[in-house]
C-alpha cells in the first residue's frame, strides 16, 4: 500500500459518502444518473466475487464489502425511496450499448479465460465507461449542483491517483497489470472536460454550467 | 516483470 493507492481509496469512499449523504439529506436523487448507478452495482458485483475465494487483507474486504453495499444502497435510494424525484426523463444513456461491448471485450481480452477472472476483466472494462451516463446526464440538463460536481471530482480523482500508484508500483515492485491501467487511463481521460470546468468554475464558487 | 493475478487492489 502507498500513498496514491490510500488516496485513491480514500477518494472513491468520499466520492460515495458525498452522494449518499446528498439524497439522504436532500430527500432528492435529481440531477443523479441512475445508470451510472446501475453500472457501478453491476462493476463491484462482478469485481468482488472474489471476496468468497481469496482473502488479501482485512482492508481489502472490508472496503469490498463497503463497496458492493453503497451502490446497492444507492440504488434503492434511486430506484425505491426517492424515487420520485429521479430525473428519468434525462437519465436516457442506454447501457447496453456500454455493457455489451464490455462483456466481449473481457471474453476476447484477459489473463486467464476462467470465469472469476473474465468477470474481473469485464468490470475492469465496465468501471472505465459507467460514468457516461453521467456524464451525458449533466451535458443533457446543462448543469450540476456543486455537491454533484463534488461528488464526481472525487470519484475521477480515484483512478487519476490510482494511476500514480500504478507508476509507482512499476519502478517500486515490477508489478503492472496493463489490462487496469489502459482501462484506468480510459477511465481518467473521461473526466478530463469534467476537471476543466470543475477548477475553471467550481471551484471559484461558481455554478457547473456548460455553455448553451 | 511479473503479471499479476492477485488482484489486490480494489
Amino acid at each position: 500500500m502507498n500513498i496514491f493507492r490510500l488516496f485513491g481509496d480514500l477518494s472513491h469512499l468520499l466520492a460515495i459518502i458525498i452522494l449518499l449523504l446528498k439524497i439522504w439529506k436532500t430527500r432528492s436523487c435529481a440531477g443523479i444518473s441512475g445508470k451510472s448507478q446501475i453500472l457501478f452495482a453491476i462493476v463491484y458485483t462482478s469485481r468482488y466475487l472474489d471476496l468468497m475465494t481469496t482473502y488479501i487483507s482485512a482492508y481489502n474486504t472490508f472496503m469490498k464489502i463497503v463497496f458492493v453495499a453503497t451502490s446497492y444502497a444507492t440504488v434503492f435510494l434511486m430506484y425505491m425511496k426517492f424515487k420520485a424525484t429521479y430525473d428519468r426523463n434525462h437519465d436516457t444513456f442506454r447501457i447496453e450499448f456500454l455493457i455489451v461491448p464490455a462483456v466481449i471485450l473481457a471474453l476476447v481480452i484477459n489473463q486467464e479465460f476462467t470465469v472469476l477472472e473474465v468477470l474481473w476483466t469485464f468490470s475492469i472494462y465496465l468501471e472505465s465507461v459507467a460514468i457516461l451516463p453521467q456524464l451525458f446526464l449533466v451535458s443533457k440538463t446543462g448543469e450540476a449542483e456543486s455537491i454533484t460536481s463534488h461528488y464526481l471530482f472525487a470519484l475521477g480523482s480515484y483512478r487519476a491517483l490510482y494511476l500514480l500508484n500504478w507508476v509507482y508500483r512499476y519502478y517500486a515492485e515490477d508489478h503492472y497489470d496493463l489490462i487496469a491501467i489502459v482501462a484506468g487511463l480510459v477511465q481518467t481521460v473521461l473526466y478530463c472536460d469534467f476537471f476543466y470546468l470543475y477548477i475553471t468554475k467550481v471551484l471559484k464558487g461558481k455554478k457547473l454550467q456548460l455553455p448553451a | 516483470t511479473v503479471i499479476d493475478h492477485s488482484h489486490d487492489e480494489l
